[in-house]
């Protein structure tokens, strides 16, 4: 279970403040699979990284099963991040050194004990359609490729909650419908608990319920 | 004008041969909006790279209004690009180091006498809605915000060819009609000659015409 609590963030720019978030609370029950929608610049992607750990609320709270970020060492929020959370970035955020195989090691080495197992590793391979495309690197892959090689790699440790920033952004129908019906699958039969921003009216109906956004707030 | 002929395009990945495209042949007249669809991995980023003279085919030919890449040097040929063609990439390519002004405003230095005028250049902004985003780095903004310097900075010297690979791929519907209705005003007021990539079949039908890839291939 994800909770958030009157989350603010404020960026500064030179003399000016950004408020990409202005006081946003939700409640994510384990299971859930949640989409986010709402206009280019609104603070979705800052939300789901919040939401992740990977960026600091300048005020509010966050919990992940009862345990506060804000109450963690650096040390120990990235290690309860590594065990249970997978992230599918917006620009994907491969490692442009290590090929498409390496990229979705990686993660599974990263995770230590709680690594997937190479059966769902190679479910997940096939099913997203990548097998093809192992050997190559990110700049020799095609936009939707990366994309997908990113997604192999959010789930390949079968993480409790995925995190996912516009993961269709990049591919046609069919590869998307591919995608949200993996995604559905893996909530429906594992239970993995999804939050996913999509500016797809399609892909946002996937979830069981839908949170807008509109500068920096849930608006009803 | 833009003339293809058997455009043939294989990539080498250690033992492999992967054929990006497989014969493609088309003509763009002065003042066309053509869009291009297709699935992820059917070969459109490559064909629109060749088109812009940014990547050699293995084999075949491309053209402007009558000059083929192939007869001109590497410098011939990056001033042909710089003065007729202006390229909206599916990752933005913005350099990182400057903000979202000196980005824009790059691409008008490089342009040299052919720069595009402030005026047009503050209209883009506006119509765009970045304005108020100007001071900030491409890692300070929005993925949807990128997309739209990008777009910026490709139209800011009204070149007389403009290649978008997915310029509404990380837009809500809003931003995205914003966009589109820009690509459209161009193409019939100044007659620019346009050809987009889209995934999003209403972007799709924006241009007078659509090209469907497959596997390397237009096809009927
Ligand atoms: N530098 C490269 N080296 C090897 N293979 C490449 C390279 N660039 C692209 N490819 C391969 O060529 C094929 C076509 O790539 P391309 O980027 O043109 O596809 P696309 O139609 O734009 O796909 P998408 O919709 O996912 O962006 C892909 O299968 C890709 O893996
Ligand atoms: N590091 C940063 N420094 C300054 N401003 C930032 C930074 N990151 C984001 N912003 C600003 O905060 C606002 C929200 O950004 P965010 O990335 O959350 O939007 P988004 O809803 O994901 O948009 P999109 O749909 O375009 O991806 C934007 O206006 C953006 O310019
Ligand atoms: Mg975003
Ligand atoms: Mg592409």
């Amino acid at each position: 279970r994800i909770t958030a609590k009157d989350l603010v963030k404020i960026y500064r720019i030179g003399e000016v403040d950004v408020h990409a978030l202005r006081g946003v609370s939700l409640r994510v029950e384990a299971g859930e699979f949640v989409t986010v929608v709402g206009a280019s610049g609104s603070g979705k992607s800052t939300l789901l990284h919040i939401l992740g750990g990977l960026t600091h609320p300048t005020s509010g709270e966050v919990s992940i099963d009862g345990r506060a970020y804000g109450s963690l060492s650096d040390a120990q929020r990235t290690a309860l991040r590594r065990r249970n959370i997978g992230f599918v970035f917006q620009k994907f955020n491969l490692l442009p050194t290590l090929d498409a195989r390496g990229n979705i090691e990686l993660a599974r080495e990263i995770a230590g004990p709680e690594a997937g197992v190479p059966q769902h590793r190679d479910r997940l391979i096939d099913l997203l359609g990548i097998r093809a495309r192992l050997n190559h690197r990110p700049n020799q892959l095609s936009g939707g490729e990366q994309q997908r090689v990113a997604i192999a790699r959010a789930l390949v440790n079968e993480p409790r909650i995925l995190l996912a920033d516009e993961p269709t952004g990049n591919l046609d129908s069919k590869n998307s419908d591919a995608v949200l019906q993996v995604l559905q699958e893996l909530n429906r039969s594992l239970g993995q608990t999804i939050v996913m921003i999509t500016h797809n009216p399609d892909a946002a109906a996937f979830g069981n319920r839908t949170l807008h956004m509109r500068d920096g707030q849930i608006v009803g």
